[in-house]
């Protein structure tokens, strides 16, 4: 094995929400609704950048660099 | 690396020596703002390659668990941390920690995490650009890559964003609905390393048996070692399902099961670990 290369192994956190005081259809887009700035600071925290991204009625879907 | 933002849910998975768990705070203050209160947590990852190399604190489980828990608000008070760590290869251990604040999961999603090391030198050449690669951009080198891989073949269904790393490596996610996946390859020799995952539901009728799928996925590596952590949501473990992936694998692959390990979470549903080997190996 090499003494040092790039660690593929991922670290995985999943969070879950819920809306406080109303069902979520008053708000469909819930998390969807951060805005991309904001994002991309705490992406800077982990120390990852958004290459490429993609959404469609369901989700948003970033893939990162680190 | 990835990031996937559903209305209610967020899963981020990175790779190298991120600080990943620094996004919990100010994720969770972000939902706050759209009057989102945190109902559940996982964290999770297998044991890494190169461990002495990561920062704090990621160099012991037991102080990532510390960083977590300092970072999720007491509401989340049913909690548990487990290192499932297959006998026959301590080395490969699957660490798992998840806070909730409900006893029972509402989640009833299955994800399926496996990892891949010592894959077959042919295949992860496709993961290499090549001569003349630099002239493209890292959008049609990973297009090249993913049809080249046959990545695309995984499940037909699905729109796949890739991206192609310089000089090597490649991502990609794919959307299908309200349903990802998410392949990451490192494909180095030496430590060479692959991660395919999908969320998917046992109860969606027209969805393909996640024992094709993953049949699909690990042929396009090849690997020397594979391992698969399963989560299921709510009540829905099935042990057949289990079953009936190492059956798909055996005969497709040639790959059998050398450890099977299970673990409940409270208010965050059962995780398999299974651990596969060529059978000649």
């Amino acid at each position: 094995m090499a003494v040092s290369g790039f660690e593929g192994f991922e670290k995985r956190l999943e969070l879950r929400f819920f809306d406080d005081d109303k069902p979520i259809t008053k708000n469909p887009m819930g998390l969807r609704l951060i805005d991309f700035e904001s994002l991309d600071q705490v992406l800077n925290e982990v120390q990852c950048t958004v290459v490429s991204a993609v959404a469609n009625r369901s989700f948003d879907a970033y893939v990162l660099s680190e | 690396s990835s990031l996937f933002v559903y209305p209610t849910k967020i899963i981020i998975k990175t790779c190298g020596t991120t600080q990943l768990l620094k996004s919990i705070r100010p994720l969770i203050h972000l939902a706050r703002n759209l009057g989102l209160t945190l109902r559940a947590c996982r964290y999770s990852r297998g044991s890494f390659i190169f461990p002495k190399a990561q920062p704090f604190p990621y160099t012991s489980f037991k102080d990532e668990v510390i960083v977590v828990e300092e970072s999720l608000p007491k509401s989340l008070c049913y909690r548990k941390a487990s290192v499932m760590t297959p006998s026959n290869n301590p080395s490969r251990a699957w660490h798992v920690f998840t806070a909730s604040a409900d006893v029972e999961s509402d989640e009833h999603v299955v994800v399926v995490e496996v990892c891949m090391t010592e894959l077959d030198r042919v295949n992860a050449r496709s993961f290499f650009k090549r001569k003349g690669d630099e002239k493209n951009n890292s959008d049609s080198a990973g297009k090249e890559m993913t049809r080249l891989s046959g990545i695309d073949n995984i499940n037909a269904n699905a729109y796949i964003c890739d991206f192609a790393f310089d000089p090597c490596g490649y991502s990609m996610n794919g959307v299908d609905g309200d349903r990802y996946s998410t392949i990451h390859v490192t494909p180095e020799d030496g430590f060479s390393y692959a991660s395919f995952e999908c969320g998917l539901s046992l109860y969606d009728n027209g969805h393909e048996d996640i024992s094709e799928v993953l049949s699909r996925a690990i042929d396009v590596f090849r690997p020397s070692d594979v391992s698969i952590a399963t989560t299921y949501g709510g009540e829905d473990y099935n042990h057949e399902v289990t079953k009936r992936v190492e059956r798909v694998l055996a005969k497709k692959l040639d790959l059998k099961c050398r450890s099977r390990l299970m673990d409940e979470f409270p208010g965050s549903g059962t995780v398999v670990y299974q651990s596969f080997t060529p059978r000649r190996k």
